[in-house]
């Protein structure tokens, strides 16, 4: 729920400052390439109304978010790719394929796929807090929308020491990936905590 | 069993 608002959030402040001005098109591209990993199992197995609803929704909203930043005006005028320009085609695409194969359980394509989208995901939020660094100054949506995209992840962690001891459930690649994804965002999260603590607008050092 | 685990998370 928390990564789905933090969709809707995005959504809503490219629609309502018409303007994607600190927002990593990238790093959704990043999450496009994740989703389309693993969510390959639409196709052929099914778990519930609630999880194919989801998949679909992270893939469509993603894809048009993508659209709206590069492709649609007046939103797309005001994409810096200057500025965002974190190379993930060389730095985390190519790690998290080597990662994928090397980890997998097993080695079949849907296996091979969902372990590097995990890997990917991970370290998905990198494109977007770099851009952050570089300007500094946060608005206000776009450091919930960051906050939120990071906070999912850790309610994972939490979810996953529950269902250990309720069930016995083990996955050691999910884990770590969700450990390290989180892990990435202790800085942000501090800074964020901070602003909102006292008041002020989020400043990164 | 574990050979047969449904990957149920998002």
């Amino acid at each position: 729920m928390l990564h789905l608002m933090s969709i809707l959030l995005l959504l809503w402040k490219l629609k309502k400052s018409k303007s994607c001005v600190g927002i990593s098109c990238r790093m959704q591209e990043c999450y496009a390439i994740v989703f389309c990993l693993r969510y390959l199992d639409l196709f052929y197995q099914f778990i519930s109304v609630y999880n194919t609803a989801m998949k679909v929704v992270f893939i469509s909203s993603t894809f048009y978010l993508i659209f709206l930043m590069r492709f649609q005006p007046p939103v797309s005028a005001t994409y810096d790719r200057t500025a965002d320009s974190f190379p993930y085609e060389q730095y985390l695409l190519g790690p998290a394929a080597v990662l994928g194969f090397i980890s997998a359980e097993e080695w079949s394509i849907p296996e091979i796929f969902w372990t590097a989208s995990i890997w990917l995901e991970s370290v998905s939020i990198l494109p977007q807090l770099i851009l952050l660094q570089q300007l500094r100054e946060v608005e206000n949506l776009t450091a919930e929308f960051v906050a939120t995209m990071g906070a999912y992840r850790f309610f994972y962690i939490l979810n996953w020491i529950y269902r250990y001891f309720a069930e016995g459930y083990v996955n050691w690649i999910g884990w770590l990936g969700g450990i390290v994804q989180t892990g990435l965002y202790v800085d942000f999260f501090y800074y964020y905590a901070m602003s909102k603590w006292y008041g002020q607008k989020l400043v990164l050092p | 069993g574990k050979e047969e685990a449904v990957k149920d998370e998002l």
